[in-house]
């Protein structure tokens, strides 16, 4: 049974991205058969695996817009067990044609259930804005994954986030459900950090992850050596994190 | 003469609010007289001040939506010269009831000209998107600045922001001018970060201001207040921080 993820904040800069990459390469580390679909047009994630989103030509963008382009075509091997649909800047086009058709939020559900390749995780990525792009990944997933930075200003956007995911659950797809929220960027020497989290488990109670995705530099270095931290600092803390977050996520701790 | 400046980047999260509320403290605290304005549909910088998106009124979606709203009429003022036009959640609407319309980049401008007030600087924040919101600011501004965080996923979209500014000075603004770059959350001690403001004086010369901006924790907790970091901690080094820029952009250094 193939899980489908869908990691979303219309917040920009929380860490969806670096999440879906290396949360992707902790459920492969395990054996997983994991596919990441990146449906931003910015192209984050292809671009951190060291593919160029101006360049992409077999991507996301196809497999929305044709009913007769198949997954397997657009699949890009990233390691044992790991996978990419990777985004092309066409889908910034993509948008706005699809805004006007019907089954415009259903598009990426539609395809990944035509596709016959039993993955055990679908990982989708998606852009920090609420519109059809967002839409289907929320549409096409059953679980939603919300990283959130440990700072005030991103912290007000979890409610937002939450509503919309409801307002998909009540309109559009009845089987999404809330897989939880991460803490990203968390500093231990902060105070200001430690309130936050404080805060979210308060309101969010086991909602929350019991893991925190520490601050790191090797985040941000590992892209450009096109790795996740994962094979680029195997034994650093920060892939440790991912790790344990692959924990949880497969023991179903912090599941609603 | 009034200066406006468009604070744009679609990359989320790279301080393009922060920019914007503490840059125009630091205007105000010159004595220039400072309007900011919000078209981002999450509000950040309305609620940095304490105001909510979903319970303001008259804002810039009336703004852009109605000719005969009138600016006076959605001014708040947060202190001695400065204050705010606030971001309404119907932004999010309006993104979409405008995308039909002839002028809609052009919303935000036509509203500007009609106001006679007389403000030395106008600052737009937009949301993390290439949408018809971040048009209007493009439209309405002769002057862009750029938020850049000092690390490799965020460098890379810097031209893509260039790219988009060309386009709009080539199809929709003759008048759009760089103002600079200005590079965010900069760690000292970082080896990864000193790379990446290497790398960006290297590609950009001097549209890159002297001024970087430091990592600092207080950015985060001065909207908690209310405030910006020039009221909350006025002798903070992260308050001097955006004196050093606003000083540059006063007398002019970093323009092309
Ligand atoms: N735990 C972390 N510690 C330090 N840096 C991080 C961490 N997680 C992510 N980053 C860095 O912060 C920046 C923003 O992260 P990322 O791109 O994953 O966020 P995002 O939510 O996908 O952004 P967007 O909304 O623009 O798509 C990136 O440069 C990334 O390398
Ligand atoms: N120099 C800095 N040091 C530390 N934290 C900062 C700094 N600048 C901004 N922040 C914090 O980082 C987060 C992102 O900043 P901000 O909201 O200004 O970015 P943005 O580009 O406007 O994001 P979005 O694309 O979502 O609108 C905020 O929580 C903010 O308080
Ligand atoms: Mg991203
Ligand atoms: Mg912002």
């Amino acid at each position: 049974m193939t899980r489908v993820i869908v990691t979303a904040n219309q917040k920009g800069g929380v860490g969806k991205t670096t999440t879906v990459a290396n949360l992707g390469a902790a459920l492969a580390e395990r054996g997983a058969r994991v596919l990441l679909i990146d449906i931003d047009p910015q192209g984050g994630l292809t671009a951190s695996f060291g593919l160029d989103p101006y360049e992409v030509v077999r991507s996301s963008y196809a497999l929305l817009m044709y009913d007769r382009f198949s997954l397997p075509r657009a699949l890009v091997t990233l390691d044992d067990n790991l996978a990419l649909i990777p985004a092309s800047v066409d889908l910034a086009a993509g948008e706005i044609e699809l805004g006007g058709w019907v089954d415009r939020a259903y598009r990426l559900r539609g395809a990944l259930q035509r596709s016959r390749i039993p993955f055990d995780f679908m990982l989708i990525d998606t852009p920090p804005s609420i519109g059809v792009l967002t839409a289907n990944g929320l549409c096409a997933a059953q679980e939603v994954l919300i990283p959130v930075q440990c700072n005030y200003l991103a912290m007000r956007g979890v409610r937002a986030v939450l509503d919309s995911v409801e307002r998909v659950r009540q309109t559009l797809n009845p089987d999404l459900t809330l897989l939880g929220i991460i803490a990203t960027m968390y500093r231990a020497e902060s105070a200001h950090a430690q309130e936050v989290v404080q805060e979210l488990r308060a309101v969010f109670g086991d909602r929350v992850f019991h893991t925190l995705i520490g601050d790191s530099e090797v985040y941000a270095e590992a892209p450009i050596a096109n790795q996740t931290v994962l094979s680029y600092y195997p034994n650093h803390p920060a892939a440790d994190a991912y790790r344990a977050l692959a924990e949880e996520i497969v023991n179903g701790r912090a599941r609603t």
